[in-house]
């Protein structure tokens, strides 16, 4: 999965891979103030009998958990399920709907995006990916797109959540590598110098099908270095 | 003395400000020195309002000046990448507060050597209820030695009140505050000794922290004023004590799920006290969305107290939806407005406004911003005036923006705060006298050239109407000026004249205060209008606008959104290129995880 993290202050973006195998499950915002998490399951590596067609990987499952409401919701890219206390209910993409409880709302907008809010707080962006059944390289995932960050407490962490309240760092040494449009550069953050490509992301909420290319310094290596500790200290033993 | 921070002790801090016929050319100049043994990092950091355009910026360090440069945006774009690739950051402003932006510049001094900061920039005051206000961020950090406001006004009309404010004021303070005015000059200066500045008798920390405001008014014998220096005139147009004119008001909210909780409660308390205020002889109607669109009346309804209680309850029951749907509630209203003309339900001479308030962008319905506004703009050809305002962070205010300026509104944001409610009630009493409708403006034809605007759909009471050109008629000794617009009762007409030699003594006594002021103020007019136009243009339009907009924002070295000012700084190692650019509103960015 690609992460983009916006960085008005210096009007730019950074962005990184995490990649783990399917069935990892990573920690994306994780902030004890508000009693809310979100966690999300890989997929991919696809296979055609024993061969493996693609070595991408996504996230095809997110849970959400909201402490003070008992609530739980998983999403996969079949159903949304609403767990409330000891109630569950499921809903699928096929169908618009919204649900509305005390602090809950969730819509879905058939067979294209979810959005989903907790109160006056936080607020999400789920993307569905789709594809046909028998595409030989893609399989259906999900994206996931954080609004109104600045409403997370200070505390709040995570692959996506640590970036909340916002990051510092500078740029230097820009130079050409083999690809023209992509120089390289050094990145000096949290005390640290890494090695940065320039690239593009996409931003797929305007556009599901094309994207929005968004320009970032890509960050190799899973991150290393710019998020707090590796990535293997954000992998949790399920989507709860 | 001052007690230094972290060994810089800024020795003066002066903050000079003047006011010529509405224009303010405000200095900023701070000094400080280094008094430590080794090279530290001095900071200046002012906030200026957003409607500035700074005009300048200088240090002077060991005696070597370091000057601001004035470049088209994509110029010093260029120069910053070339920064970026040197390892050095950019951006000197950035968004603060809601009516500023922030400008900051650190470098690095010698020790025991000084430095001086200033900045420039210009602004021209609006009126709103009745006055102009000026507003200076005060934030000195540190007890300052020498520490000055000064503020020189002169106003050729005459000044009726002046007044300053500070939030910071305590009475140990007030005697540090001077205001005086006299026909036409007004003063007003704040200097705080260094006891005067501490927090308390002992403290080393000062209590100057928060918003120093200067307010006045003119005198206004006659509707309009003209005022004509160095071949430019401006003409400020304000007529008093007129009868208001009915208005029907179509009010669009948005009650979707994202607006739950304290953002309704807001929008009902505003809509209550709204409601209050409301003239008997007004016509009005709600339409409500989310999803789904609810219209509290089938047709709009004059405010009769009776009205406004069903009103009143009809507003307290709003209670929160699903999701967003934009474009159909407001070709809803634009229907209502049709339908009440057509069956002449509301009065011939009246002012019909639609105000559309929105938390977020539309995502159910049409959900395509360009085809919103087309439609929109399609619908309305009555030409109703739309304003949409923005509520909290998520808001898409770029597209609420363009589809204001392509109905003749404006938009403005709601900031998500305990006082979101007054903020949108302090919209609506801008807009709930209005007193002339289609006002025309009609000055000498062949002497004349870049007039700016010069119609105007409404003009609400307490506020001013600014038309400025160029005489381009050597020979002219009369200027006139004719004003036709509708009035609440009767189509009004108002002439102005004025005889362009004895403008030489006004002009001079003008120029005492600073020289090209009434063209510096055409100019700063003909920008923010051709920035306005740019908005709402076809593509091919637009470009001409910009190239328009662009250089004159060069000539007078304005940043705007359009230029930036590079500044060079000094460095241990080599020289180091900043750049200043005009702070946008955008929308809020947000964090996402994604494949392609």
């Amino acid at each position: 999965p690609h992460f983009v993290i916006n960085v008005p202050s210096q009007n730019d973006a950074l962005c990184f891979n995490i990649q783990e195998e399917p069935g990892v499950v990573l920690n994306l915002v994780e902030d004890q103030g508000l009693g809310i998490a979100v966690n999300g399951e890989i997929i991919g590596k696809k296979k055609i009998g024993n061969n493996v067609m693609s070595n991408e990987t996504y996230f095809g499952k997110l849970g959400f958990v909201n402490r003070e409401m008992k609530l739980r919701i998983e999403v996969t890219t079949e159903t949304i399920t609403i767990m409330l206390g000891k109630n569950k209910k499921e809903y699928t993409w096929e169908k618009t709907t919204s649900v509305k409880k005390k602090g809950l709302n969730l819509v879905i907008h058939k067979k294209n995006n979810m959005t989903l809010s907790f109160g006056e707080g936080a607020k999400f962006v789920i993307i569905l990916h789709q594809f046909l059944k028998d595409d030989p390289l893609h399989m259906d995932f999900l994206g996931f797109y954080t609004l109104d960050d600045h409403k997370f407490s200070a505390h709040v962490h995570g692959l996506l959540g640590q970036f909340f309240h916002g990051i510092d760092y500078e740029i230097s040494n820009v130079h050409k590598t083999k690809i023209p449009d992509k120089p390289d550069a050094t990145m000096k953050v949290k005390n640290k110098l890494l090695t940065v490509t320039r690239g593009s992301q996409k931003d797929y909420r305007s556009d599901p099908r094309k994207g929005k290319k968004v320009p970032c310094w890509f960050v190799h290596s899973n991150a290393e270095g710019l998020i707090d500790g590796t990535h293997k200290d954000y992998i949790v033993p399920d989507i709860f | 003395t001052a007690e230094p921070v972290n060994d810089i002790e800024v020795y003066s801090i002066n903050i000079d400000c003047k006011v010529t016929s509405r224009f303010a050319h405000n200095v900023i100049t701070s000094r400080a020195i280094n008094r430590a043994s080794m090279s530290k990092e001095a900071m200046f950091k002012v906030d200026l309002p957003k409607t500035a355009f700074i005009t300048n910026f200088s240090m002077v360090i060991d005696g070597k000046t370091y000057l601001g440069e004035i470049k088209e945006k994509e110029v010093a774009k260029k120069q910053y990448e070339t920064a970026v690739k040197r390892g050095q950051t950019a951006g000197l402003v950035k968004a603060s507060g809601r009516k500023t932006e922030t400008f900051t510049v650190s470098v690095n001094i010698a020790a025991q050597s000084k430095v001086t900061f200033e900045l420039v920039y210009e602004e021209m005051l609006k009126r709103n209820h009745g006055k102009y206000e000026m507003f200076i961020k005060v934030q000195p950090k540190t007890l300052v030695r020498n520490f000055q406001i000064e503020v020189e006004i002169h106003e050729p009309q005459g000044i009726s009140f002046l007044d300053a404010e500070a939030t910071f004021i305590t009475n140990d303070l007030l005697p540090a505050v001077h205001k005086s005015f006299s026909a036409e000059k007004g003063y007003v200066s704040f200097k705080p000794t260094l006891d005067q500045q501490r927090s308390c008798a002992t403290c080393s920390t000062t209590l100057l922290d928060g918003d120093f405001t200067v307010t006045y008014d003119v005198n206004r014998e006659s509707a309009g004023n003209i005022q004509v220096v160095d071949g430019y005139f401006v003409h400020f147009f304000a007529p008093q004590k007129l009868a208001g004119v009915p208005k029907n008001v179509i009010y669009v909210i948005d009650k979707s799920g994202s607006m739950y909780g304290r953002k309704l409660e807001q929008t009902k308390e505003a809509l209550l006290e709204i409601l209050k205020d409301t003239a008997e002889h007004d016509h009005f109607n709600f339409v409500l969305f989310d999803n789904d669109i609810e219209v509290w009346k089938p047709s709009l309804v004059k405010a009769t107290p009776e009205n406004l209680k069903k009103a009143r309850d009809f507003v307290r029951q709003i209670t929160d939806g699903y999701t967003t749907n934009i474009n159909d509630p407001v070709l809803k209203a634009v229907q209502l407005l049709d339908e009440a003309n057509a069956l002449n339900q509301i009065p011939e001479r009246s002012v019909s406004l639609i105000v559309l308030l929105t938390d977020g962008e539309a995502n159910i319905g049409e959900t395509e911003p360009e085809k919103i506004q087309e439609n929109v703009k399609k619908a309305n050809q009555r030409g109703y005036t739309l304003y949409c305002l923005g509520f909290g962070y998520g808001v898409n205010y770029g597209f609420l923006e363009k589809m204001a300026l392509e109905n003749a509104g404006i938009a403005r944001r709601i900031y998500e705060d305990s006082d979101a409610a007054l903020q949108m009630k302090g919209f609506y009493t801008e807009i709930a006298n209005p007193t002339l409708l289609d006002i025309k403006m009609e000055y000498p034809e062949n002497a004349i050239a870049n007039l700016t605007q010069n119609s105007f759909k409404h003009y609400f009471d307490g506020s001013e109407i600014v038309v400025a050109g160029r005489i381009i008629d050597n020979d002219l000794n009369v200027f006139s000026v004719d004003v036709k617009a509708e009035g609440a009762d009767n189509l009004l007409k108002y002439s102005e004249n004025v005889q362009l030699q004895d403008t030489d003594g006004v002009s001079k006594k003008q120029e005492y205060i600073f020289g090209d002021f009434t063209e510096r103020l055409w100019a700063y007019l003909t920008i923010q209008q051709l920035l306005e136009k740019r908005v709402s243009a076809d593509p091919s339009e637009k470009e001409k606008l910009k190239k328009q907009a662009l250089d004159l924002s060069l000539k007078f070295k304005f940043v705007t959104p359009l230029t930036s000012m590079v500044v060079t700084k000094p460095d241990e190692i080599e020289e180091e290129t900043l750049v200043a650019d005009k702070f946008v509103e955008a929308q809020a960015p947000s964090n996402w995880v994604d494949s392609d």
